[in-house]
């Protein structure tokens, strides 16, 4: 259990999250 | 049959007996997830943190996130009173918690919290130290460590410097400062096994 964020969905929220910001970066 | 969740990321500890695990998780997740989004917007607001890769801004708030709202919401533990304060406002007693099951991490948040109020940090001085335990070089599965670690220097440094300037006679908060990051890897791994007990036993 080595990846807690993964496995219980906190990835998802966190990347959902910084999107914005990851896709002005594309920019 | 799990009748409570005793995370204070919750509206309540207690958990309806006749829901499924999946609609437990599906609620808690509604209730943590604003407080998540909370500290993504505060990592976006590093300096330099939107300047490192995709891969590694995500691996740090998947590795920090638990840490910062620890933090960040050590005023839901009143630790005079010994309560817990949960989302919907109410509070419960340590002594309650525990007959809902709470163990060793209650006990450890609180000592934490005691420790970390005890130094009585200004805002920009926890909000700085915030930003030192989210931007950690050590977490596992960064691509670009040497840009992390260019990234938490600096902001020690700037810590250091902020501590120095408010507390001249008082240089040792520092070392107290970072002598509680470790103290919250613990918190964290002792939160990562209740997540896996809360997995297979939901």
């Amino acid at each position: 259990f080595s990846d807690p964020a993964s496995n219980l969905g906190l990835e998802d929220i966190i990347r959902k999250a910084l999107m914005g910001n990851m896709e002005e970066k594309q920019e | 049959n799990r009748m409570h969740l005793v995370c204070p990321m919750n509206t309540s500890p207690y958990v309806d007996p006749q829901k499924s695990g999946h609609s437990i998780w599906e609620e808690f997740s509604m209730s943590f997830t604003p407080a998540v989004r909370e500290v993504v917007e505060f990592a976006k607001r590093i300096p330099g943190f939107k300047d490192l890769s995709q891969h590694d801004q995500v691996s740090l708030l998947k590795a920090g996130t638990f840490e910062v709202l620890v933090v960040r919401f050590t005023s839901l533990f009143n630790v005079k009173e010994r309560t817990v304060t949960f989302l919907s406002g109410r509070k419960y007693s340590v002594e309650a918690l525990r007959s809902m099951g709470a163990g060793d991490l209650l006990n450890s948040m609180f000592d934490f919290t005691e420790k970390l109020q005890a130094l009585n940090l200004s805002e920009e001085e926890m909000s700085l130290f915030t930003a030192v335990v989210l931007v950690s070089a050590d977490r596992s599965g960064l691509e670009n460590v040497n840009s992390v670690e260019a990234l938490q220097e600096t902001l020690i440094r700037a810590l250091r410097s902020l501590i120095t300037k408010n507390h001249p006679n008082e240089i040792a908060i520092f070392t107290k400062l970072l002598l509680k990051l470790p103290d919250l890897r613990s918190l964290n791994n002792m939160h990562s096994e209740q997540l896996l007990a809360f997995k297979v036993h939901p």
